[in-house]
């Protein structure tokens, strides 16, 4: 089984975006997909059609109460994807979580292992527990990165903390990519960002880049990945394209 | 003293550019300005021209020094403004912070308070002790939300939170408004986003909205606001007119 966390501390990079469309192109090609939604905001759980705050269950209740299992926990969306949905109230347990457990997406995993090909995780803008606990789980990473600036400056800070994670909790963890995202290839900030990412990154980089288009917040608000949203859009073709890199 | 946070714990719906921009402008019209930086990503300091990573001391030496006075930290930005940078071993503070030091705010800007008119204060995506403390000190908040779906439903969420502050820590905290961003009038998506937040805010809603342009991450990689970078841009003269209209 491959597990993948999406992954930058820069806000509104396309994290989510990235993780759902990525999730549901590998169950379109027939894969067995979990897609697991580690931020409070539930913006996986949003984006695929789920209203967080009306679920019997999600991976709050996973993480608060050993007798809840996967199993209780994992929904199916309207397109067939598996997912574990999340809630506000994880914030809650993101605040008490100790340093002790970190490694605790190991055990809560660990019956489902053989169910699935893959599990992708969507990951909260902080470098919070919740965000280690995946780097600690996980064998490879996606970090999306927005043509901009601010983000371009994440991507050193996240490069310091995939580091030092290699050196204890995860010393196999390998960065399958960096993916620019909202790219708007006539304007000079993308040109800069994309230059910059070829010269420090350049082995790192995928080939694909996700265009800016209104298209994807138009998908967010239906509920369905731009894949599904609009199948034949240059931003659906670009993560298909992506996904099929990674295979 | 006026203290005002610019919250929202979605990631990239423009809090650090707007913190940024009123606190420029205000400091253009004569007021007495210290910006402060509580994010670890430290983007206030890096969009006003610092390098987080080359400055003597930091707002996490204030955090962490009792001997640092506000005064050792405080830098002028090339422009003037005076700023209390960050660093990324903030998030390190942020880990280990305790609800006990959610009043901390207090304490360390006490010998300063008749030192300046306002206060602003840039906060990080997330609902850790660093935003409660900024809540829990500040006197009013500005909302600001990416015209998506996505960041519609961060507000929702903001406002459960500051209801709980009010409830307990801070009870006179007001909000000063929301403030629209990368608003573009031609999509559906903006305008099913600006209905909403008129159907469900109308009263908390500022006059002014930003619309999405690509100067702003152009001006964070100059290190200047826009309204320095491009004054006559509708951006910068947006920011000035909402800034304006909060004297
Ligand atoms: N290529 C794109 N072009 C335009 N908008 C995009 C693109 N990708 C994502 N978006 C939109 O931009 C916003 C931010 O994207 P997204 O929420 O996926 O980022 P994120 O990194 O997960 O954010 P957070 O840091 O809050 O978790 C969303 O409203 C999303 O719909
Ligand atoms: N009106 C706008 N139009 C286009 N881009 C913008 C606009 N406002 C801000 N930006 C850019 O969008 C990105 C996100 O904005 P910004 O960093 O201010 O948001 P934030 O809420 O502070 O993010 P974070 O959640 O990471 O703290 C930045 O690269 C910024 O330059
Ligand atoms: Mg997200
Ligand atoms: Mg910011």
């Amino acid at each position: 089984m491959r597990t993948i966390a999406v992954i930058l501390k820069k806000g509104g990079s396309g994290k989510t975006t990235t993780a759902v469309n990525i999730a549901t192109v590998l169950h379109q090609k027939g894969k067995r997909i979990l897609l697991v939604d580690l931020d409070p905001q539930a913006n996986a759980t949003l984006c695929t059609g789920l209203d967080p705050t009306s679920l019997q269950y999600n991976i709050n209740d996973l993480f608060k109460n050993i007798n809840i299992k996967p199993a209780d926990v994992i929904l199916k969306t309207s397109f067939g994807l598996n997912i574990i949905p999340s809630h506000p109230d994880l914030a809650l347990t993101e605040a008490g979580m100790k340093a002790t457990q970190v490694g605790i997406l190991n055990g809560l995993f660990e019956p489902i292992k053989d169910d699935y090909d893959y599990i992708i995780i969507d990951t909260p803008p902080s470098d919070s527990y919740l965000t280690v606990s995946a780097l600690a789980y996980v064998k490879e990473v996606i970090i999306p990165v927005q043509a901009h600036f601010l983000a371009l400056q994440g991507l050193t800070q996240v490069m310091i903390s995939i580091d030092q994670v290699r050196k204890g909790l995860n010393p196999k963890l390998k960065i399958l990519g960096i993916l620019p995202t909202m790219v708007n290839q006539r304007t000079n900030i993308s040109r800069e960002v994309l230059d910059q990412l070829n010269t420090h990154y350049k082995d790192l980089l995928f080939p694909e880049t996700i265009d800016y288009s209104v298209k994807h917040p138009e998908s967010s608000l239906a509920g369905v990945p731009i894949v599904i949203y609009d199948p034949k859009h240059s931003g659906a073709l670009s993560y298909t394209k992506l996904t099929e890199s990674i295979l």
